[in-house]
């Protein structure tokens, strides 16, 4: 399938969570994700990576509307006294920028691309999410505007350049 | 948006690597990924969670075809040699599951119905991955079709139950 890149977007309305240390057992993500639904609030983008199995811990980050930010602390604070996580770091200073395209899949090209632009220009990935038809980077909010641009650029999505 | 779940799929055709404490700064997913592409290595899953800034590192996780699993090894070794990361962990015995749908984005329950499932049955969630139409995530092969079954029947996507 022909990887096509349709254009660059940028979310500045989420704010990001990252709960550190939790135990790396079956129900752990059922408890936080439930406790999340049950308090209606909507969960964007979540991403949970891999650790070693001897650390017997793992780390899950997430967002969610800024607008819920005060119902999300308390909502979290809930998780932690149920769970003891190792750490727990909120943050309402991010955005979310994506590369929309299709056939992503089967091409590291486009991920190695964006992480090549933003890398070249001192901005810093805090979170990674995929698909086939979209990859995301959380990264801090004053660098949103210019990464949209540059990837506009890098992609050649400028109506001049093409 | 309606949410609707469509299906879940699952894939067996993939092994994992996760590495483990890199320094969190720009540049240095452009490199490990940059690497993947220039060996031509098909990277699928890319999760990066976040974590405190204090720790100066994060850990990568992602998924790429057990097919290139020897290609790959050979890659990261030259990753580990530049970047020095406190561990790299391969696993080639994983599947990927995935709850299909449309509109997902705004609705946690689907998510927290998925991690539910898995986390009754003791199956225990390696990565996590989320868009508007995938929720995606790694566990150990041997638990892919029962994961596959269960979720089939709670999210009524069985015939009998139609
Ligand atoms: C950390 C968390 O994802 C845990 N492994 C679980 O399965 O719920
Ligand atoms: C860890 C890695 O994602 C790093 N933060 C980067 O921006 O490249």
């Amino acid at each position: 399938e022909k990887v096509v890149v349709a254009g660059i977007t940028c979310k500045k309305d989420e704010a990001k969570v990252s709960i550190v240390g939790l135990p790396d057992k079956p129900g752990i993500a059922a408890l936080v994700f439930g406790k999340m639904a049950e308090a209606n609030i909507n969960v964007n983008m979540i991403t949970q990576s891999s650790l070693s199995q001897k650390s017997g811990t793992n780390n899950i980050s997430f967002t969610f509307p800024l607008g819920d930010f005060k119902k999300a602390q308390s909502v979290i604070e809930t998780i932690k006294k149920e769970l003891s996580p190792e750490e727990i770091v909120f943050d309402d200073h991010i955005a979310i920028v994506s590369v929309v395209g299709v056939g992503m899949k089967t091409n590291v090209g486009v991920a190695s691309g964006l992480f090549a632009v933003l890398g070249k220009n001192a901005i810093n990935i805090q979170m990674i999410g995929t698909s086939e038809i979209k990859i995301s980077v959380v990264i801090d909010k004053n660098r949103a505007d210019d990464s949209v641009a540059l990837l506009h650029e890098h992609f050649k999505l400028d109506k001049l350049s093409q």
